[in-house]
Parts: structure tokens; sequence; C-alpha cells
């Protein structure tokens, strides 16, 4: 563990704190994309089927815990939550997102570590996860102006595969026969997605004025 | 501690 995956994981976990917090707080999903928070599930699901046959450490498997029971009870309070779920833009969000996890399904069969169920599922997790954030996006350019703890939860969510890329870097260079192609390049591409919310969201905050992404 | 199948990121 070092200090950049420690903040990338404690940034992960704000963003979805940020976001328990929103759907809490305000009894609204307005402005969330629940075809990201399905994708996010699938994501977890798929990277941690070996969270009972493989213990790391308690903060691993209890980090593990949390992503994936927050990311299903984000899904569950935006289908089913008679309150919550009146305020899902369903006629907004409507990106065909089984083109994306075909996609990576089938790039994870053909690119892997190690060509085993487990692998294989790692892979297109790894895979996944690089472009589950687009519907989110799409959503916020078709829907406008942003709420603050929308803005701030992509925001977080951004900035913790930035920190892993800094950890990768860093591991690469004190660990010997350290090598994630994998996730070095699905996490540069990941980030890279976020490059003009960013910018639009570093302006709304230099300018302090309301985050605007243009349509 | 490298794991079996080297994953011991989240």
């Amino acid at each position: 563990m070092n200090i950049f995956r420690l903040a990338g994981d404690m940034t992960h976990l704000i963003s979805v704190l940020v976001l328990l917090l929103k759907i809490y707080a305000t009894k609204s999903c307005s402005g969330i994309s629940l075809k990201t928070q399905e994708l996010y599930a699938m994501v977890f699901l798929a990277r941690y089927l070996d969270l009972f046959s493989d213990f790391i450490s308690l903060y691993n498997t209890v980090m593990k815990l949390v992503f994936i029971g927050s990311s299903l009870a984000i899904v569950w309070c935006m289908r089913y939550h008679r309150v919550v779920r009146r305020s899902y833009d369903r006629e907004l969000d409507t990106f065909r997102y089984w083109i994306l996890v075909g996609a990576c399904f089938t790039l994870a069969l053909v690119l892997h570590e190690k060509f085993s169920f487990q692998e294989v599922f790692w892979a297109f997790s790894i895979y996944l996860e690089a472009v589950a954030i687009l519907p989110q996006l799409v959503l916020l350019q078709r829907s406008g102006n942003v709420d603050n703890l929308t803005g701030q939860y992509v925001f977080f969510l951004g900035a913790y595969r930035a920190f892993y890329i800094l950890n990768w870097i860093y591991r690469y260079l004190t660990e010997p026969r350290f090598t994630r192609w994998i996730s070095c390049v699905s996490g540069l591409v990941q980030t890279a997605l976020y490059a003009d919310f960013f910018y639009y969201y570093f302006i709304s905050w230099k300018n302090n004025a309301k985050l605007q992404l243009p349509a | 501690r490298e794991q079996p199948h080297g994953h011991d990121e989240l």
C-alpha cells in the first residue's frame, strides 16, 4: 500500500459517500445515471469474485464489501425506492450500455493476464470501469445544470483513478516485477474520459458559477 | 505481497 493508492481508495470512498448523501438527503436522484450505477455494480461484482477465496487484508475485504454493497444499494434505491425513483431522469438516461458490456467482455476474452474464469472477469471489470462513466457524462450534458453534490460525485469518481495512475507509476519505480498494463492503459483511458468534465468543473469553481456542461 | 493472480488492488 502506498500513499497514492490510499488517496485513490479514500477519494473513491468519498465519491460513494457523496452520492449516498445526495440521494439520502435530497431523497432525489435527479442528474444521476442509473445506467452508470448498474455498470459500476457489474464492475465490482466481476472484479471482486475473489472476495471469499483470497484474503489480502481486512482493509481490502472491507472496502470490497463497501463498494459492492453501496453500488447495489444505490441501484436498488433508484429502481425501487418509492420516493427516489420518481426523480430518476428516465427519458434522459437512455445510453444503450449493453454495447459497452458486450465489447468489454469480448475484449476481456481476447486480452487478459491469464485465461481463467476469474482473470477474464477481472479484465472485463477493468475495461468496463473505464467506460462506465459515459452514461453519466451524457446525462449531465443533456440535463444542463448540474447540482453541486452530483458534480462533486463525478469529480471524486474521476479523481480516484488519477491517484491510481500515480500509484502504478510509483509501484513500477519501486517494485522490480511490477507491470499492470491492463490496469494502466484502462486507467489512462478512464481518466481521459473525464478530461472535459474536469475542465468545466474547474472553470465553474474558478468563476464560482454553476457547473454547466455544453450540450 | 503479490497475490496468486496478482490483484492486491481494489
